[in-house]
């Protein structure tokens, strides 16, 4: 059985789809098989890992609205142990004809059993939204990880976060729960990340991962090759904080 | 008549908020008399301009929903000549009680009506989604400026956005016009910056602004106290880039 973790944070641009591929990398060199479930319309998860979304023959939304076998759709990454279950445009759609289907918010969670026992972890990446496509993620998921950047407005949106994360163990998934809240984009340089940090910190405790990701230009340069930090520069501070994050997922479980 | 303008992108974190306000704040210094109008449930526009979300008596939810004048929902910044028709997370709730509503995707702009002719200038600050809220602001408005963010990812969503731009105009807004695009987040120092500048100048051509905002850290600061970057800090990089641009809005009218 998989653990399911979903990526998620309605303030746009806080760097979720940057942790679901590279955590996702990082813990597969950790001799665990990944699947990486991109939830997102805009498809920036299946671009990053190097694929093609216009020369995608299925995607996703196959899967939610077709009834499509996921090992039809799902696809290896160019990396070790690191396959995808792509989305493209199409998924846009999705959210609108989801609206009116049975058990809308659970159509993801159904399709993800098959196989579930396949993998050691599946990552799903959300949208910048807590719409249909978010709940299902938040319905298939077992664990949720919540990048919060380290500027002033990603303290704005976390009690609306919590809130439906609230609603969904209520009524959806009473197994879900926080596996830890991660601080990205750290600017050492100035003091609003600091400060920022600080107040994670005294909301969150404990769960905030040890592990803080530095800005890091390697890490917004990596998407254009197709490539995980880890592969595309070893070497970087962005690749090193993302390999200490892996490690202390596997430790938290 | 006012000017109706809609900060657009789906993307997430490419500095649609920063935009709608400094942008504003700079043509209000021009002598022009804006209304900005938060459209997400986020708030940041809200707090960005110093108002305490959580002590709001009426916002954008009760003209969207209850009708309510905007009269009474409308309040003044700190900023002279600068209005704000304020957003809070109930405004999360409204895009699903929209779904049912006669004329849902018209709304705003019918509402917008009763304000029109005492603003020079009217901003809608968008949510990082292509749902209803952002489609009643496409609705509303009569032109459109997109911030683009200098990096990878920022190139992936155009096609999506101006399929959308062109579904408003053929079914609820023929008006409705591209005003600019605005590149944003600059980092001089990278290499990718430079190159997603070049793509989007051959993607867009005349219709990118010369005026690129660059990183500062002063703008990121700025919505902590509550202030447009020309109060909060008038000589710096973010503030000199907000002024330009906001002539060169007012030039190409
Ligand atoms: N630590 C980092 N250092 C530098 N750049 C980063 C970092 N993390 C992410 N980025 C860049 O910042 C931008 C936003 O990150 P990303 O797209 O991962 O965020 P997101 O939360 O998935 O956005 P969205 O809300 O649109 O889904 C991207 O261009 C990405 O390459
Ligand atoms: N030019 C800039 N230099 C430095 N930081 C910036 C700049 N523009 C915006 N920021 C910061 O980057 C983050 C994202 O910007 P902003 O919130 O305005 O984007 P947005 O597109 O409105 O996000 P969302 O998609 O969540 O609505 C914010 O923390 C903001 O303070
Ligand atoms: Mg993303
Ligand atoms: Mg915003």
């Amino acid at each position: 059985m998989a653990k399911k973790i979903a990526i998620v944070n309605q303030k746009g641009g806080v760097g979720k789809s940057t942790t679901a591929i590279n955590l996702g990398a990082g813990i597969s060199d950790l001799e665990k098989k990944v699947l990486l479930v991109d939830v997102d319309p805009q498809g920036n998860a299946t671009s990053g890992v190097g694929l093609e979304k216009s020369e995608l023959k299925h995607s996703i939304y196959d899967a939610l609205i077709n009834d499509k076998p996921l090992i039809d759709i799902i696809q290896p990454t160019g990396h070790n142990n690191f396959f995808i279950l792509p989305a493209n445009i199409d998924l846009a759609g999705a959210e609108i004809e989801l609206v009116s289907l049975m058990s809308r918010e659970s159509r993801l969670k159904n399709r993800i059993k098959e196989v579930d026992s396949d993998y050691d972890y599946i990552f799903f990446d959300c949208p910048p939204s807590l719409g249909l496509l978010t709940l299902n993620a938040l319905t298939a998921a077992d664990q949720l990880v919540v990048p919060i950047q380290c500027e002033y407005y990603a303290l704005e949106g976390l009690g609306q976060l919590m809130q439906t994360i609230e609603l969904v163990q209520s009524n959806l998934n009473p197994a879900l729960r926080l596996l830890g809240v991660v601080l990205t984009m750290n600017d050492v340089r100035t003091n609003l990340s600091s400060q920022v940090i600080e107040e994670v910190k005294k909301y969150f405790g404990k769960d905030v991962f040890n592990t803080i990701i530095p800005r890091n230009v390697r890490l917004s340069e990596a998407p254009s090759f197709g490539e995980p930090i880890v592969s595309y520069d070893p070497k970087s501070r962005g690749a090193k904080a993302y390999k200490e994050l892996a490690k202390e997922v596997i430790e938290r479980e």
